[in-house]
């Protein structure tokens, strides 16, 4: 399958998402 | 005991892998036999997707505020963070020390390249190390297989970019057996 693969700014971005809290 | 697997809601966006992060602390001075370190491995919490991650994360101390002798562990489900984890038997491990001030932002920096899979070789990461320690502070990333040149190669070389470490910064590669013996 392929990788997951997520770069540091995309990750930071879903920092403050609703459900990240 | 057995955890039950990690649920993903369909929002959310899945990682390649899901994750455990541990914390550990040891009294100074004190010899730490294998049982104890095993007694003194606390699981914190699990997460399978970003959001899960920052749930968790955003709760944590920072690891500058951490005790000295405190550790955090964040590895794959399913690996233990101790060298006696068949996924860690054959393994070793990148050692970057750092000079007080810079942990939590390397912390970070290392955790979030690991969970994105930043480094690119497979399924070669365990996990990561930060040590809180009373003049330095200490993150290691653990590989399965420390015969692998061309994989802690490349586990260096992304380390130090994604830590924006200079030339300079002191780096080791250590082999479990070769811990084991110390």
């Amino acid at each position: 399958g392929t990788r997951i693969v997520y770069e540091r700014a995309f990750l930071m971005n879903l920092r403050n998402s609703p459900i990240s809290r | 005991g057995l955890l039950p697997p990690i649920e993903i809601n369909p929002n959310e966006h899945k990682l390649q892998y899901a994750y455990a992060l541990w914390y550990s602390r040891r009294s100074p001075g004190k010899q730490t036999s294998i049982q104890s370190y095993d007694q003194n491995l606390k699981l914190i919490g699990r997460f399978a997707s970003v959001e899960q991650f920052w749930g968790l994360y955003s709760h944590l101390v920072r690891p500058s505020e951490l005790t000295t002798h405190t550790d955090f562990h964040l590895f794959k489900v399913g690996i233990k963070p101790m060298w006696e984890d068949e996924a860690n038997q054959k393994g070793g491990k990148w050692i970057v020390r750092l000079r007080k001030g810079l942990v939590s932002r390397c912390w970070e920096n290392l955790i979030l390249a690991m969970l994105g899979e930043q480094f690119m070789v497979g399924e070669e990461i365990c996990g990561a190390v930060v040590s809180i320690r009373f003049q330095e502070d200490i993150i290691c990333v653990w590989n399965k297989t420390a015969s692998d040149v061309a994989t802690t190669a490349r586990i260096r070389d992304t380390l130090r970019r994604v830590l924006h470490l200079p030339a300079s910064a002191s780096m080791e590669y250590k082999t479990h057996n070769e811990s084991l013996k110390n």
